[in-house]
């Protein structure tokens, strides 16, 4: 069991602070169209480090919440991450505003890392981003079963 | 670039045959399992061919995946990705809405699946389902609504307190 | 070429407007709807640019197709298709499992929508589903199932001689 | 109410003679995985004159029962349709084998006809097969959810 709690603020449509959680081995999200469950997804991959482009689409602008306020959002998402250890930690991303531009930053437990030191962190937690071998995304299944042949030797090769 | 290649080709239909018997594997006794394998189009030069995916459902006859049903396919389609990877370092596994295309068969046998996976690969699941049948035997609920400025709202529900359902947990028990 | 372009541009907006209201129609007083609307990217050289698909789901904010959810888009895509044609000359219209991502109420609201269509535009409805609460309202359901030699066999089982789901029906008759 | 019957035979999964409906007004299909729901609508389109291609990608000899004759199939489908005048029509198409090359041909009340007068008599009954607005088929939906701009514009364009 490695993801504990999920702390979200003014993150796609989560207004304010969230938490979920404590996530157990086994949790379903549930709900109706629309009501943000894949957001929650979405929550996750961005802390773990995804481009915004690689959420949907994005920029970093869309990630704020909309009612947020726009010239200083303080929007962030925080992983509670146990390690095979039993060890804990705070695994960050925040997105703020710098001369008129959208930044993100990372933050484990507090401290403030680059983006290419958290990776490596990341990596030593035995969380492998690159890999994207941890999420299967909505409508994933449906376009994989429509693969031609030599798209299929593409995939492989991809993975070698 | 080309034994990299098929290195990674040996080791993913190896992964997919396994993980296809066991998505497949029927729920009552004689317990026929599908079969699944991939092969290079011309193994002299892959990279200018494709990879055949052929597919046996259980009880039924040898076809290329594009000559299944929707669903068939669907289970056929998610055995191949979870091939890819394998699961020897993998802390968690995220799924959305992976069945939207599965009669209740395949729910029952996906979430056997997934309860087997917890077990002998230690892997923790965050799965998004809109199907009841499925969610109903998970071990905590995290239920998402909106609230009328059409924020999300989230509320959690720990189900493993709870009686089992005996009649499903005696059908995915094996 | 342009002319006939943009006749059914305006043609085909109208009815996506139409359409995507009375699929997303509130099942539950105030009844608020969707709207959907098409917009020419380049109106003076619709050809060399694209069609904007803007939605504003029931009680949501406005913004482009590809931001909505999965099942929110689903319905989108399916107003869309049904507003291609409209339905002056339309007999019958088979659907195959279009209902796979929607959540209860969407399911429900489609519902709704074949019913009206059926009074309303004397159309005959095949509809492929997997959702009982969709096909339990039907008036007639062909059950197929599998032999043990895997070939095909239908049952047929007319539902409108039983008494209705008093509570479904209270909810769909607006 | 326009479709009142189907009867196929050796047709895909659809081994010998099975008489489907009769249709209302509102009827469902159902089953589970792979039972041949969506092969009852290979039928439809089938015997109203779509190309085997045009079929999951099937040739002829893919839509003939696996388990019949292959050296002499005798596969059809036969429609019964009302037009709006309540007179009854029998819409027929079979694949037979002539010179070891898979064929098919067309009939309305057993008369048999060329697939040009056949597409003739159906615009007459209504059903306009090239408009292909009577189906939507399995996983159109989602393929169109996920549509560009100018994929949009191309489909608009079509239709005009
Ligand atoms: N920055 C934002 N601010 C406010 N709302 C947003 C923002 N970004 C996305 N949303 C809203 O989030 C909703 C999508 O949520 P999400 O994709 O999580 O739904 P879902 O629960 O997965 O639904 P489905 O079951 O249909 O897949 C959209 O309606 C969209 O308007
Ligand atoms: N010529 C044929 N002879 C025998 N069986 C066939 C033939 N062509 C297709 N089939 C079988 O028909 C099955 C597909 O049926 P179909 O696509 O109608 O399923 P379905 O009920 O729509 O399922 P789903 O709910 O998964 O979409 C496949 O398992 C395939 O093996
Ligand atoms: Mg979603
Ligand atoms: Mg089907």
């Amino acid at each position: 069991m490695r993801i504990e709690n999920l702390e979200i603020k003014d993150f796609k449509s989560y207004s304010g602070v969230h938490t979920i959680g404590p996530f157990k081995t086994f949790s379903c999200v549930i709900g109706p169209n629309g009501s943000g469950k894949s957001n929650l997804l979405d929550a996750i991959i961005f802390v773990l480090g995804y481009k915004a482009t690689a959420i949907r689409g994005s920029k970093l602008q869309d990630l704020v919440y909309i009612g947020a306020d726009i010239v200083n959002p303080k929007t962030y998402v925080k992983l509670h991450f146990r390690d095979q250890h039993n060890k804990l930690y705070v695994l960050g991303r925040n997105i703020t505003v710098k001369n008129k531009r959208f930044e993100s930053s990372y933050t484990i437990d507090s401290k403030e890392l680059s983006a290419q030191e958290f990776q490596k962190q990341l990596l030593e937690l035995g969380i492998n981003i690159a890999s994207k071998s941890f999420f299967i995304f909505q409508g994933d299944v449906e376009n994989h079963a429509n693969r031609h042949p030599k798209e299929i030797t593409h995939e492989i090769e991809v993975v070698s | 670039r080309k034994s990299l290649f098929l290195k990674a080709f040996k080791r993913i239909s190896k992964n997919l045959t396994v993980i296809y018997a066991e998505l497949t594997k029927e729920l009552e006794p004689p317990y026929h399992r599908g079969s699944a394998h991939l092969s290079l189009e011309d193994p002299m030069n892959p990279f200018n061919a494709g990879v055949k995916f052929s597919v046996i459902p259980p009880n039924k006859r040898f076809q290329e995946i594009d000559q299944l049903s929707g669903g068939e396919k669907s289970v056929a389609a998610l055995a191949f990705t979870f091939s890819l990877q394998g699961f020897k370092s993998t802390p968690f596994l995220i799924l959305d809405e992976i069945d939207a295309a599965f009669d209740t068969e395949n729910v029952l046998k996906l979430l056997r699946w997934v309860r087997n996976k917890t077990k002998v690969n230690a892997i923790q699941f965050i799965v998004i389902s809109l199907k009841e049948i499925f969610f109903a035997h998970s071990d905590l609920l995290i239920g998402i609504c909106r609230n009328t400025d059409s924020t999300s709202q989230s509320l959690t529900l720990a189900l493993d307190q709870l009686p089992p359902d005996e009649a499903s947990e005696k059908l995915i028990a094996n």
